[in-house]
């Protein structure tokens, strides 16, 4: 995008070509390639700055939907439960997660090692608790995920714990008995906390490509999303699909993971995020 | 499905009259958005369909008795032709243990992957001893151990060690405790990251694996091509692992890897279970990325 260039079929398929490689899909590059038609066809770029800010409007409209700021309980803990299929980073974002709100906010933050399935999952999120410095709790492997909730509602009260994070194990969208335990862990929460949870996140991995349409789909269904964590953004991938999963679901992007420790976290900014598209 | 679809695009296309070499290419672009949105990469997608359009027309394929039933099975074929043969190869070291080493994307299932394979080459009668060379990881060491314990294979570590020495001495132990074959766990890592791409390469300078397996997540979209491009341009990677093909992607990244690299796809991950890998069928992948 430079001054004077003709917004022509050739320069369209440029950004079709931006678009599509950044996993924006066929739908809704075509639809914004169509907007662009609209508005610029035949006509030269007068100023790059502009023309890259309408197609930064267009799109950040969809990606504000929902709203980007995590829900807070009113009074006792704040819940949040992440879900997501498998190795997509849950357990780090995790750790993020509890970084940010313990060492950042000041706030008292207690995990729940809910996957209780995966080897050595338990030891990884108790690596990251010793290393935060905040609060766990955890059964040996093959527990019940449901009876660590319950467990961890019960510390959380009783600690006065602020936030409380749920870890899960990795489950593929189409597995609908592990889906079925996703919700009986849900229904867990909502029992033993008002309110809970608060928030319910669905880490989703940039690299991931079209299925993640599929996966914010049934996992929605199953477990109100109320955000999704963007993870690995650091590497080349992009992410654009969580443009379409915006239109289609109003679920918004809340953070972003940018890296293995537990700093690499950020609040996801639209504006960042579009230019990283667009140049 | 997509070939249903297909195939009554060009039988429309066809009605008004016959099919020409215009409605094929016009049928085309439906085979352009069904392979994007199997999420195959865009450069191979322009090439896929410039082949077929070439081969359609080329047969004269406007002159046969059912054109659009003829398209849609040269798309199959050219599809599944690209896939290439099954191939579940392992090359065998003749002067000492075979080495076999696992890269990849963080998370894609490497860990999981190496324990299957300990149990697929058990069952074929060796003694596979597993090396734990990821040493970032939490809890990494741990999960290979228990992995290994559920295979009924050894595992190979030295906590506190670097992950260049723990591969280096890893071939000595197997030899010393008669292991016929060694497969190196390496942490997850991402390809832009110079250092750590760096440590693979001395890995496989120390080690001369016979065998390095990318293990690549079935569900990765647009970026398939980037990862496998610069792990393969570094290592010259043997075959890949398509992992998570029990999900429902349409697995496009497949078509991806294997025409930017010309790697085979050698297995294929269906499961969290140890007895869940299979060999790799083309004709199957072809069919899946078409839906
Ligand atoms: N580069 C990068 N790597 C990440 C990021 N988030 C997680 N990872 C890595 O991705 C891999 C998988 O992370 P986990 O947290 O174990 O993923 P998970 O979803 O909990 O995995 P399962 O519980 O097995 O389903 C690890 O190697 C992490 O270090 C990120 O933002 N950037
Ligand atoms: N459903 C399914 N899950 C799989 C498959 N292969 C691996 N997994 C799961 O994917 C997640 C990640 O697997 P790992 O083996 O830890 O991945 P990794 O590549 O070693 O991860 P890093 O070492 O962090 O890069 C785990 O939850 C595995 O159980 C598969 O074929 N199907
Ligand atoms: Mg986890
Ligand atoms: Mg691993």
């Amino acid at each position: 995008v430079r001054i004077g260039r003709r917004v022509d079929e050739s320069f369209l398929e440029e950004l079709e070509e931006a678009m599509i490689t950044a996993d924006m899909g066929v739908q809704t590059t075509q639809e914004l390639l169509e907007h662009l038609r609209e508005a610029y066809m035949d006509r030269e770029i007068e100023d790059p700055k502009a023309f890259l800010g309408y197609i930064s409007n267009y799109l950040e409209q969809h990606l504000r939907r929902g709203g980007n700021e995590l829900i807070t309980a009113p009074s006792g803990p704040t819940v949040i439960l992440v879900c997501g299929v498998n190795g997509c980073g849950k357990t780090t974002s995790i750790a993020k997660l509890a970084y940010h709100f313990h060492r950042v906010e000041n706030r008292k933050v207690l995990l729940a090692a809910s996957d209780t399935f995966r080897a050595a999952a338990v030891e990884q999120l108790d690596v990251w608790a010793q290393r935060i410095g905040c609060d766990i709790v955890k059964h040996k492997s093959g527990a019940d995920p449901g009876a660590v909730a319950y467990d961890a509602c019960a510390a959380a009260k009783a600690r006065g714990s602020e936030v409380m994070i749920v870890d899960t194990a990795g489950r593929l969208h189409t597995q609908t008995g592990l889906m079925k335990e996703l919700e009986k862990i849900r229904r867990v929460l909502a029992k033993q906390i008002e309110g809970a949870p608060h928030e319910t996140l669905l880490v989703l991995d940039a690299t991931t490509g079209q299925n993640a349409l599929a996966q914010v789909d049934l996992f929605h269904q199953s477990v109100p999303l109320s955000g999704l964590f963007l993870s690995k953004l650091d590497g080349t991938a992009k992410g654009g699909v969580v443009i379409s999963i915006n239109r289609q679901f109003e679920i918004p992007v809340k953070f972003i993971g940018l890296g293995e420790s537990y700093e690499d976290i950020q609040p996801f900014s639209p504006d960042d995020f579009v230019h990283a598209i667009f140049g | 499905t997509i070939t249903k679809s297909l195939q009554s695009t060009f039988d429309k296309l066809g009605r008004r009259g016959r099919l020409t070499e215009k409605s094929i290419r016009d049928g085309m672009r439906e085979v352009r958005t069904a392979l994007l949105s199997a999420d195959v990469h865009f450069d191979v997608v322009k090439e896929f369909t410039r082949k077929v359009t070439d081969r359609a027309i080329g047969e004269n394929v406007i002159k046969t008795v059912a054109p659009s039933e003829q398209i849609v099975k040269i798309v199959h074929d050219e599809l599944e032709a690209l896939m290439g043969p099954t191939d579940t190869s392992i090359r065998e070291n003749a002067s000492g243990p075979t080495v076999i080493m696992m890269v990849g994307l963080q998370g894609s299932g490497k860990t999981t992957t190496c324990g299957k394979l300990a149990q697929y080459l058990v069952r074929k009668g060796h003694r596979p001893l597993l090396v734990a060379a990821d040493v970032k990881r939490p809890g990494a060491i741990d999960q290979l151990e228990i992995v290994g314990e559920s295979v009924g294979v050894d595992v190979f570590t030295i906590r506190g060690g670097s992950p260049t020495a723990i591969c280096r001495k890893s071939i000595r132990h197997a030899t010393q405790n008669e292991k016929d074959i060694v497969i190196l766990d390496t942490a997850g890592r991402l390809h832009i990251d110079e250092t750590l791409m760096v440590e693979l390469v001395e890995i496989q300078r120390s080690t001369k694996p016979q065998e390095i397996f990318l293990v690549c997540d079935a569900m990765t979209g647009q970026d398939a091509v980037k990862s496998a491009k610069e792990f393969d341009q570094r290592l010259a990677v043997d075959g890949v692992i398509l992992t998570k093909m029990d999900g429902d992607a349409r697995g496009g990244a497949a078509l991806s890897i294997r025409a930017i690299t010309g790697k085979p796809i050698k297995f294929v991950g269906t499961g969290e279970k140890m007895d869940r890998l299979e060999e790799f069928h083309p004709d199957r992948m072809a069919g899946r990325i078409l839906g």
